[in-house]
Parts: C-alpha cells; structure tokens; sequence
C-alpha cells in the first residue's frame, strides 16, 4: 500500500506486501497518525452534513496558503469563501494544532415544560479528543434564514444557555451565555463563542449536558427557532448546527516503543 | 563488497582529480556518484491504495519521501552534510571497522494535514508535524 514514486532504481526490491505485513504497515501508519484504530464512522448523510462542509474549508484554505500569515488567510476569507468559515476561524486555524468539528448528537426533542416548549437542545460529543490537546477557542454555530412571512418586519432575541443541571421533576437549571438581536431579513451562520463552557465539559464530562436556544419578539413572546429562521435538525444538511473547537497542543508527546 | 558493487561505474572516474588519487582505498571512498550519493528519493503513502477513504476525507495521500544513499569521502560533494558529518568521516576514513560513516538522513522535513472523521463522525482536522522530506543530508 505504500508506493514508489516514479522513479525506480535497480537495486531496490519491490515485492507486494503480504497480508501480515500489509496489516501492520497499516497499523504503524495510524500509530504516525496518532490513533490506535482505525476509525468506522457511521455516515448516511454526514458527507454533506455542514460541519464537514467547514471544515474541509479550513482544509482547503489551509493547503492553498500552506504555512502563511494571518493575512493572507484574512484575504482568502473575505475573498472567496464569506459563507461558512469566518476571519475568526482563519485566525484561530493559524494559531491551532488542530481543529474539531462535532455534530448535534440531539436526534428527538423531548417535551419541556410548558414555558420552555419553544427551547431547543443540542448535545455534542467531547468524548474523543485526543489527550493532550488543549481547547483554545469553541463556537456554536446556527444558520439563520431569512424570514419573509409572518416577522417581516420583527426583530427577535436568540438566547443561548449551557445546561448546568437537570431534575427529574423541574425544568433544568441554565447559565445563559450569549444572546443576539437579529432582523427577520438577517441571513448566515451565527456564532456563539462557548469557549469557557467546552473547556468545563471536557474537565468534567458528566457535565456535558448541551446547550439550549429561545427566540423572543421583541413584544417579548416566545417563539420557535425556526419561526425566526434558525435551522434546527429538519433543516437542510449544509446548514446544520454544530459545534467547532480550535485546540493547541499543551504536551510534548513521544511514542513508545512497541 | 562496496568497491565491487560499483565496479561498472568505475569507468567514469577518469577525472583528472580522481585519477590522481590512485589508492585502491580512496576509490571506495569517492562515491560522489550521483547514482549513490545521499538524496532525497520519491515515496507515496496513499490512503486511497490502504482502503481509508470512508475515513479520510483528505488528502489521497502524501508524498512521504525518503532518504538514501552512501555519505561518503569527500562529503563536500554532498551540499547538505553537516560540519560534524565531515569530521565523522574523516574518523571513519581512519578507523572503519569501528566507526561508522555519517547517515544519510533528512535536513529538512514539513507538515502535512489530515482531515478525518472519528467514530462519532465528528470531523478532525489536524497538523502532523515532519511528514514530509524536503531536503536530505548527511549527519
């Protein structure tokens, strides 16, 4: 599995690999590549899924400017690619060692009380970070449509909490992190810096109980995300949401012998 | 066995400087041959060919090079040597059965990066460092 270029000299013996040997090659590949198995992702959708979406972005940016500076990355961004990844994420790409993308693992919304049947969860995955990476930066991110029908004209409040507890006979308790006003017209991603709340979860993964979202009118009524244009599950793939952590390696690691 | 392997290319040494030279010691010793002279050789690693793609978003595969080739007197030939790789000869010129000539290996390595899902299909982007053999040299 590991050719030869296109030279070929004479005295180098090429042979193909045997099954054995084909095997551990593989495996010596993905200890250099830092895993101890080969992952088995379950993809029905999740190519076009938004998070891949972005990060193949980074990818592309990252191996058109191989190795440059803050502005050449700040020109890519604003030039060509406005819509999934940001000037933030160019910058924080340029500082990371690497960058993780997790998708909404919230496949049913379960019934809340009656004042908070318009919130929204979304849980992420934290489990298998490498050991040794260090979050620097994590957003949530949403997309918000344009809405042209009942809110033409509104403006809306989008509150963001991380859910700190949860009772089994009362609502959860929750830490508001963020909110935004948005204009019903108002298009693209929106992104929420959640920075200190995923450094929590992965110190204390128990802790990992997602996040909630609420629109209000600014008559102060609770509505639907999606009234207001907020893409939730039902939505288009490329406009999913989810979550993206830019990490730095905080140990020198060196491979064991095996 | 070295002096016998490149008997064919023995030929070549018409030089005036290697003629000079004389010693059947120093003709092994004078393998600035570009053929086995220390450089950077062309490898491919494809995650394609290993069955990866279902995992690997990109790249195909990476061209890893690799180093090769003899670090031989006189390693001035060899523009990547280091100071220390010519003292190293010199002793290995003195003593050869105990110490051994400089190694050919890399002066010069870059990153690559891997874009890849986990089990969750969470998407991984990450830089590995010294991936990739720019230049290589004697040491």
């Amino acid at each position: 599995s590991v050719l030869d270029g296109s030279e070929l000299q004479p005295n180098f013996m090429h042979r193909r690999l045997r099954t054995q040997e084909k095997r551990e090659m593989q495996k010596e590949i993905l200890s250099i590549l830092g895993l101890n198995h080969r992952p088995r992702p379950h993809l029905n959708s999740g190519k076009y899924n938004s998070a891949p979406l972005f990060m193949l972005d980074l990818y592309n940016s990252m191996s058109t400017e191989e190795k440059s500076d803050v502005d050449q990355y700040r020109s890519l961004f604003t030039t060509t690619r406005p819509a999934l990844a940001s000037l933030h994420d160019a910058e924080f790409l340029h500082d990371s060692d690497m960058v993780m993308s997790f998708v909404n693992s919230v496949e049913n919304d379960r019934e809340l009380s009656p004042q908070r049947r318009h919130h929204k969860e979304f849980k992420f995955n934290l489990s298998q970070i490498p050991e040794g990476e260090a979050i620097t930066a994590a957003e949530f991110r949403i997309y918000k449509e344009c809405v042209t029908r009942t809110f033409r004209n509104e403006t809306f409040l989008l509150s963001v909490f991380q859910v700190v507890w949860e009772h089994p006979d009362r609502d959860a308790d929750l830490f508001l992190l963020d909110t935004r006003r948005l204009w019903a017209a108002e298009e693209g991603w929106l992104e929420f810096d959640i920075t200190a709340t995923s450094n929590f979860w992965v110190m204390s993964p128990h802790h990992n109980l997602g996040l909630q979202i609420s629109v209000e009118t600014s008559s102060g009524w609770n509505i639907n995300p999606k009234e207001a244009g907020l893409v939730g599950r039902d939505g288009a793939l490329e406009k999913q949401p989810f979550m993206v952590a830019f990490f730095k390696v905080s140990e020198v690691r060196t491979r064991t012998a095996r | 066995s070295v002096g016998r392997r490149r008997q064919p290319n023995r030929n070549r040494s018409n030089s005036p400087q290697e003629a000079s030279k004389g010693s059947t010691h120093t003709a092994d010793y004078n393998s600035s041959d570009q053929k086995t002279a220390c450089r950077k050789h062309e490898l491919y690693v494809s995650f394609r060919e290993l069955g990866w793609q279902d995992w690997i978003i990109a790249p195909e595969g990476y061209a890893a090079n690799y180093c090769d080739g003899e670090c031989s007197f006189p390693l001035n030939a060899h523009m990547n040597a280091t100071n220390h790789a010519i003292v190293q000869t010199l002793v290995h010129l003195m003593n050869p059965e105990n110490v051994p000539k400089p190694c050919c290996a890399p002066t010069k390595l870059h990153a690559i990066s891997v874009l890849y899902y986990d089990d969750n299909s969470n998407v991984i982007l990450k830089k590995y460092k010294n991936m990739v053999v720019r230049a290589c040299g004697c040491h």
